[in-house]
């Protein structure tokens, strides 16, 4: 219905601005409805402001820069309605080793109040994990997990951002 | 931190019984493709009452189950089980540790167990939806899942804040 | 016309064989007719049997098996009809260290006939390229391109696939 | 080795002249996200002749020319020159090197030049298409390209095939 629509909406915008202040160092996002008369119909447009570049809609931006923005708005809509838990499936795929850095702080940040698995191929993502487990296939086609050290991933990491 | 562990077995890719710990705020699952890291992201949907074969990447209820390899035969079920720290109570059930468990069987059968106890899909859903938990929609980001939403339309895009509502 | 596009086929079918069996050691894929009996309406399957596992439709694959079947199938088309340069766009972008360096490999194999223009962020990537150019935006929004060494680009990478 | 250089000006985000070199066999573009890398594709496949905006990642014509940032104006045009090795004579044109430059105007117009002499689309078109460059659309795999060939139905998918005819 059309109060809980809206309500929602601006609750998400409310937060999509804060969580790509974060993301973006520098530049905002905005969330824009299509229809702003008639709420029923209404769909939600992304907008995005990279820093000193200007607002243009998602759909003109880098495959980087919309995966960062998507995650903003799956971030915004998780605070909307918050859980304890948040399983992040290699989100981090298409950005930059700043980006993912970036990402990596603000999972830090949430992390204080949400827990989070992370799947991710991302050595740098690696380094803010408390543990690390590895899904192997020594048998194929069979999943075994493995406990992995965090000391040689750690230093790849370092390595690899150097 | 309410994750405590997960344990799979005849689910997808684990064959054998398969137990992921949570001992951490932030754990990370690592390791080459196809080894079934988005099996476990899979397994959670599951067990927290996914209906959707969509969700689970699944095109029939068999493809959840282990389908054999070369020299090992199918199972005949698959079972995920979730245990969760509930030492605050977050959850509205007098225990301080609870496991959820789901079974499935190639008919398509699911049965449900609250701490061992038989229960319907329904009381597991209403104990989550109470916490904001409503099947992991919004706990779980699957692979490929922020391009989605970014290529969305502005009315597809519209569904997931009335799923928010 | 339907004799045309049986040709094409087969060729590609045959191709797509060979390039799968080098992406995937131990593996292979199979390009399959949805209608074999009705050239004129039929659509192409991918069918695939990752190294141990059994041949299965690419749709029940993980993503970085999917990517590297579906990049299978883009080399097959271009070996039916061969160009002499390829531009990849961030190809390798959902595969493990392992596939990223069996990628590489096929890559360089190819590039004796075929010159290629790789855009990347992965550290293994980037050790094939002959040399490398950064795109930057000192001012925002403005792309410049400079000249990167690439010594310092194979340390890290080195590094991080240690 | 046919590719020699790629000059940009004016063409999306290159608002002043870019020259990109391709000294080698396996050339690499790296850097943030953002600055610029797949617009070097999107400018190869321009050159070659590309009509559809979907495939040149624009909505209109608008979108492929500078747009102006917070302390230039948008530029009027946009131009790119791809230059070719043609000292094989691969292309049945008499020139050890061949320059193909587009110039697109903001009301849509394209120009075409083969070395400097105006000339046709289907010129640039039919040189290429008899050495097996079809627009790029082989020579080209953007970003995203290969999980669309994945998620496409088999129907779909035949058109690659119908394509490569
Ligand atoms: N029911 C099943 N029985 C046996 N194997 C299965 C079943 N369902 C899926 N698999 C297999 O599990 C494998 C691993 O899948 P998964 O998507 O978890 O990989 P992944 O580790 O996420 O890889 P990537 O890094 O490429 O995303 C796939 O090869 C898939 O075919
Ligand atoms: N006509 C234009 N005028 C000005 N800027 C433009 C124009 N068209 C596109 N851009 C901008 O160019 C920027 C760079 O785009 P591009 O897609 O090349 O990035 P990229 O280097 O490939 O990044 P990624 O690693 O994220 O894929 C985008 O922010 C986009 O908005
Ligand atoms: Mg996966
Ligand atoms: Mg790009």
């Amino acid at each position: 219905c059309r109060d809980r629509f809206a309500d929602v909406f601006h609750r998400v915008a409310a937060h999509f601005q804060d969580v790509t202040k974060k993301l973006f160092l520098g530049g905002e996002g905005k969330l824009i409805l299509t229809e702003s008369e008639d709420m029923m119909e209404s769909g939600v447009d992304i907008q995005l402001r990279p820093p000193g570049k200007g607002f243009t809609s998602i759909a003109s931006r880098s495959g980087g820069e919309q995966s960062l923005a998507g995650l903003c708005l799956l971030f915004s809509l998780f605070m909307e309605k918050p859980s304890p838990f948040c399983i992040l499936d290699e989100v981090d795929a298409a950005l930059d080793d700043v980006n993912v850095g970036r990402l990596a702080r603000l999972i830090e940040e949430f992390s204080e109040k949400i827990q989070f698995v992370i799947v991710t191929h991302n050595k740098v993502t690696m380094q803010i994990a408390n543990c690390l487990f590895g899904a192997t296939m020594e048998e194929a086609g069979i999943t075994k997990l493995i406990s992995v050290r965090m000391k040689r991933a750690q230093e790849a990491a370092l390595a690899a951002s150097a | 931190m309410v994750l405590l562990r997960l344990n799979l077995h005849g689910f997808k890719s684990f064959a054998d019984p398969v137990e992921v710990q949570f001992p951490g705020r932030i754990v990370g699952v690592i390791g080459p493709n196809g080894c079934g890291k988005s099996n476990i992201v899979d397994a959670v949907r599951f067990v927290l009452g996914e209906q959707s074969l969509r969700l689970l990447r699944a095109r029939k209820i068999d493809d959840l189950i282990f389908a054999g390899n070369i020299r090992r035969p199918a199972t005949s079920m698959g079972e995920v089980g979730l245990t969760l720290d509930n030492s605050t109570r977050w959850l509205d059930i007098d225990y301080p540790e609870v496991e959820i468990r789901r079974m499935i069987q190639r008919d398509g059968e699911s049965r449900y167990f609250l701490n061992g106890a038989a229960v319907r899909l329904k009381d597991i859903q209403k104990m989550f939806m109470d916490v904001g938990v409503n099947k992991g929609h919004y706990s779980v980001i699957g692979q490929g899942q922020v391009q989605m939403i970014v290529s969305a339309s502005p009315e597809e895009r519209r569904q997931y804040f009335e799923e928010a509502a």
